[in-house]
């Protein structure tokens, strides 16, 4: 099971539909402050229905949706698109966010559930706590986290 | 369920032993029970002994003791539990040579059945990388990826293809 | 005193615009109390905009930029309070190689004046250093501290002298 | 007014006495990860009764004194004198603890209250709040702290 592509539209700083393709082994993502590599990062947990994509980074759709600039005028969807494959088979999944807040999740196309990807993921040992995800500042931060959280960890993986 | 779950401990706590002792050539490190008379609603504790150092709180260590140990116990959990890839946000920023030297060749040999996405500046880490992907944001607000390769000469990377749109 | 705090908080801001303008070479920012009603007891809050980008919460700035950010806010705090000495551990870590250097131009135009002390592992920090200092730990738990030089060929610091102990 | 000296004897990862010359202008410290860099910043706070050595870097006494390692056994009492100088006059402010929680301050060689020596450094527009040092990790979160806490901080300086 790895990752083949994300493609972003419309999501945060990507205003223009952005293809981007991963490779197997190690890929870096480098660039100047404030430019939007935590951005891309985001945009793996949001497509995965993250819970983890806290209050703190911008959960509401005004935040997620791409709210221009002095060239170009905000945009009223955000659309992530997560190519995965196993083996033989491709999974797609998407997540996209209106203004209004309305959101809406596919599977393979086909509108489903957050639950449905959550419990087609979990086949796959991707969690939903996202435990594989570490995000910019919080490696410094786990180790004083409360006894509670660290459980919640453990038993994601469990 | 219960039963998983303290083996899931059991395990962990051996591999985040392991892991630790590599990262810091040497060392020992554990997980356990808060309240092991409470094993379905415990939290858990963590504790790390740096090599030729005494045991104290965690809260003592330096801080890049603490994300080298934190990167042991995440190691740990996913050598438990291997999850498909794995993508990592500026966790490298706090280690000096030694340690992110230390690190890299761990995540080289998780690779094969990881696949890995890291956010750095750093450019030993960029060095161990396969691929590479480099942001600007030329008009404010607006981000453009572009392929990138380490100039062999320069050790410095550089761009090599417009950005896929 | 009421007035002495008003005056600090018009004063911190607009030294706080001037500077964060002066290391994101544009933008604008500011502080402002929370409640404007209740000026004894309220919070401030602190908005910023680097140049060209939109007006959002502060909490979606980039690591960074945030960093760069409380930087200019405390550097506005010290132009209106000027103090002796200043001690910084590490906040370079998440600057890139452009924002780093305006800080490091923004700390040397200020050292006639206050007396720095920066933890660092960069490079280019340690070049605009006037004095050096090393820590090692051969002997665990036990620091030793070193002079040092820059090495002006390998571009690395050297020891020069034992610890004065 | 500034920082002549620095001298620890008993503190943290300094178990033998050593004296830090601090010169005018801008000294980096450099060094490998855990190798005390941090301590030399708590030791300025602590000398200066820093309220600020948060419990999460260690302020009790069993967490100030130096405990120990393979070929030294831990120490009974931890000592930082700060000197500073301004014009022509030489200020040296001493604090001490020992292991029993003992504590004692000293400002010019006699023994004071820790209230003593806040108001000396008043004088000299050294706060209580240690605004002037900011802690490892603390540079990324200051922002999203609360707006009362960064009240504090203005009062501080006002
Ligand atoms: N909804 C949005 N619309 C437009 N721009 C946005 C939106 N959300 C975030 N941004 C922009 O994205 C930028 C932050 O990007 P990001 O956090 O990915 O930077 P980064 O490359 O990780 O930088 P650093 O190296 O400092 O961590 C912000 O400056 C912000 O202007
Ligand atoms: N009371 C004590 N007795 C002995 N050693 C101590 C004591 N308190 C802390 N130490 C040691 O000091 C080390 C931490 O030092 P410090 O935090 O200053 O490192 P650092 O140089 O800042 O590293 P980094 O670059 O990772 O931030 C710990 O590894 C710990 O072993
Ligand atoms: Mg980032
Ligand atoms: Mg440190």
């Amino acid at each position: 099971m790895h990752i083949k592509k994300l493609e972003l539209q419309g999501f945060k700083s990507f205003p223009d539909r952005t293809k981007i393709i991963i490779h197997p082994g190690i890929t870096a993502v480098i660039g100047p402050n404030g430019t939007g590599k935590s951005n891309i990062v985001d945009a793996f947990l949001w497509v995965l229905g993250g819970q983890r994509l806290k209050a703190l980074r911008g959960d509401r759709s005004e935040d997620i949706i791409f709210n221009g600039n002095s060239q170009k005028a905000p945009m009223s969807m955000a659309d992530v698109s997560l190519f995965l494959q196993d083996d033989r088979e491709e999974i797609i999944i998407n997540h996209r966010v209106f203004r209004s807040g309305e959101s809406d999740y596919r599977l393979n196309g086909k509108s489903v559930r957050l639950k449905d990807i959550q419990d087609t993921l979990w086949k796959y040992s991707i969690g939903e706590k996202e435990y594989f995800v570490i995000e910019q500042g919080s490696i410094g931060l786990f180790l004083t986290s409360k006894p509670i959280e660290k459980r919640g960890l453990l038993e994601e993986a469990a | 369920s219960k039963i998983q779950f303290l083996r899931a401990i059991q395990e962990v706590d051996k591999n985040f032993d392991d892991v630790f002792s590599t990262l810091f050539k040497g060392g020992k490190a554990g997980i356990k029970l808060t309240d092991e008379s409470n094993p379905l609603e415990s939290g858990i504790d963590i504790f790390a002994q740096p090599p030729g150092k005494k045991v104290q709180t965690i809260a003592l260590l330096s801080g890049g003791e603490k994300s080298l140990t934190s990167l042991a116990f995440f190691f740990a959990l996913f050598r438990y539990k291997p999850t498909p890839f794995c993508i990592l946000d500026e966790v490298d920023a706090a280690l000096d040579d030694v340690n992110l030297s230390r690190f890299l060749d761990l995540m080289r040999l998780m690779k094969e059945k990881t696949q890995f996405i890291i956010v750095t500046h750093n450019f030993k880490t960029m060095e161990v990388a396969d691929y590479i992907y480099g942001t600007t944001m030329s008009e404010p607000s607006k981000t453009q990826v572009y392929s990138m390769k380490i100039d062999k000469k320069k050790g410095l990377p550089e761009k090599t293809e417009l950005p896929d749109t």
